[in-house]
């Protein structure tokens, strides 16, 4: 198991964005990205899980140096698309665990996850690919989460 | 933009859990998935955004072959992890467009939910990371999803 993992990446200096109560029809993801991406802002995580009653919430991360961009971006589509609220944190950094066939082991994950809640680090967003495990904890939090997880899959640091 | 992405996958045979609100609280996301992965399932994408009022929806999706155990392994669970509906979907397909240095063209992913919403095709799940944005939509929307992906990115089938 443990070989599967190949190394631990983390980014400390992004702010997220979540829309929270996006409806969930076709072309709201395109009408809150479609304008960042004009701005020429960069993103980096976007997540959103499945809707209930309709509603959905969207998240994104970008480069803090785009918050005011973003906002800007965020303001003029308000009209466009309906959302209960907008979150904005930038007291948070992204940790992903990288290795190849990762999926094939929720056994990887689970042991992430475990040794994250045994140190109190909570995760506040979870995104997965084959071969990479994203997650964005608090910022203060980071480093004890990429130790935690050094030690957890014995890799150097 | 187009360059970036050199190609589209897509995976049928999938069932989606969703733990409907669950506590955002350290220990909850191993609590779920510790189970799981003794049972051996594997687990595909494992998607959680942020939590609202302290509570959030945790979703994973598994090969269809595996509805009855990881069922089995949910309801054992139950007692130990508070969540107010577990929503079970097996009517779903992933499709995710494949690509190197994709995080930083917020386009490329405009451009695939621009594509999908003139279609009428709904995102049910995204997920991104750097070299990869995944998605999931309704099962009878998956091969269209990919054909106007294909088309809209210049790819050849
Ligand atoms: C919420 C958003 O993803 C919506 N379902 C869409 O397709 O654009
Ligand atoms: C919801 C779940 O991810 C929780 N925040 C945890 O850390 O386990």
């Amino acid at each position: 198991e443990n070989a599967s993992v190949s190394g631990i990446a983390f980014q400390k200096d992004q702010i997220k964005f979540t829309l929270h109560g996006v409806g969930d029809v076709p072309g709201t993801a395109f009408k809150i990205l479609g304008p960042i991406s004009d701005a020429e802002v960069e993103v980096d995580v976007i997540v959103q899980n499945v809707s209930v009653d309709g509603k959905t919430d969207f998240t994104f991360t970008v480069s803090s140096e785009d918050e005011d961009t973003v906002k800007k971006v965020l303001e003029n589509v308000k009209n466009d698309i309906s959302f209960k609220k907008l979150i904005v944190d930038s007291n948070i950094a992204k940790v992903s665990l990288v290795g190849v066939g990762m999926r094939s082991q929720a056994g990887v994950a689970s042991k992430a996850f475990k040794a994250l809640s045994e140190n109190d680090v909570n995760i506040q967003i979870i995104c997965t690919s084959e071969i990479k495990i994203t997650m964005v904890v608090e910022k203060d939090l980071v480093d004890k989460a990429v130790e935690v997880l050094h030690k957890e899959f014995e890799l150097e640091k």
